[in-house]
């Protein structure tokens, strides 16, 4: 997946 | 990931576990609106769908486990523990929760990053979690008690929001491609929300009374 649109916050 | 990121997540952590500890400890959950616990139950289980479908990190796998896990565990005990259930202000704690579902369903069908059922959920969550305080301003207003809702519950929430606040404008100046208006709007709503708990109850502490909101 492209790691810039995954959402990495809780 | 950095500091203020960390100390939001963490606070955020410490919010649930004291509530779920508390209810665990002296068997009641007087003061506490299981609307607001189950609708932040809605939220955790809608935004961490993507548990399995994308892999982050184990901080972010373990993290979202205990967030779904204590939230469940807190409205399990309010629904069916047998002494905890007793001491829950069922007739006071009035607010129609299901009617903030719908609109904040709208929304994020509407306005999302894009149309996917993922992303659809995500900002549903997002929308959710912003107003998902109101029942328990209600009940508060209510039984105008601030006895049974510790001050650690309101003062770590708090601190929650302040961090993650922190960490977005942290992030947007160091990291490149940062930026998540939804996120951000419906983050900055939320802690408006709470800010105005906050202030009645730091006003009321201040003048040793007990909480009094406007209606």
């Amino acid at each position: 997946p492209n790691v810039e649109n995954m959402h990495d916050e809780l | 990931m950095n500091m203020f990121r960390f100390l939001g997540d963490m606070t955020h952590l410490f919010s649930v576990l004291v509530l779920l500890l508390k209810i665990h400890t002296i068997k009641s959950c007087a003061g506490i609106s299981l609307k607001t616990q189950e609708l932040y139950a809605i939220v955790f289980a809608t935004r961490y769908l993507d548990l399995f479908t994308d892999y982050i990190s184990l901080y972010n796998t373990v993290m979202k486990l205990v967030y779904l896990g204590s939230s469940l565990s807190i409205v399990w005990y309010m629904r069916r523990h047998k002494l905890v259930r007793r001491s829950y202000d069922k007739d006071q704690d009035t607010f129609r929760h299901h009617f903030l579902i719908l609109p904040c369903l709208i929304l994020a069908l509407l306005i999302n990053e894009k149309f996917t059922f993922m992303e659809v959920m995500w900002a549903f969550s997002l929308y959710l979690e912003a107003v998902a305080i109101l029942p328990q301003l209600v009940l508060l207003q209510r039984t105008r008690n601030i006895d049974n809702l510790t001050g650690q519950y309101v003062f770590l929430l708090g601190a929650y929001r302040s961090f993650y606040i922190l960490n977005w404008i942290y992030r947007y100046f160091t990291e490149v491609h940062y930026v998540h208006w939804i996120t951000w709007i419906s983050g900055l709503v939320q802690t408006l929300l709470y800010g105005d708990f906050f202030y009645y109850y730091f006003h009321s502490w201040k003048n040793n009374e007990k909480l009094q909101l406007p209606a």
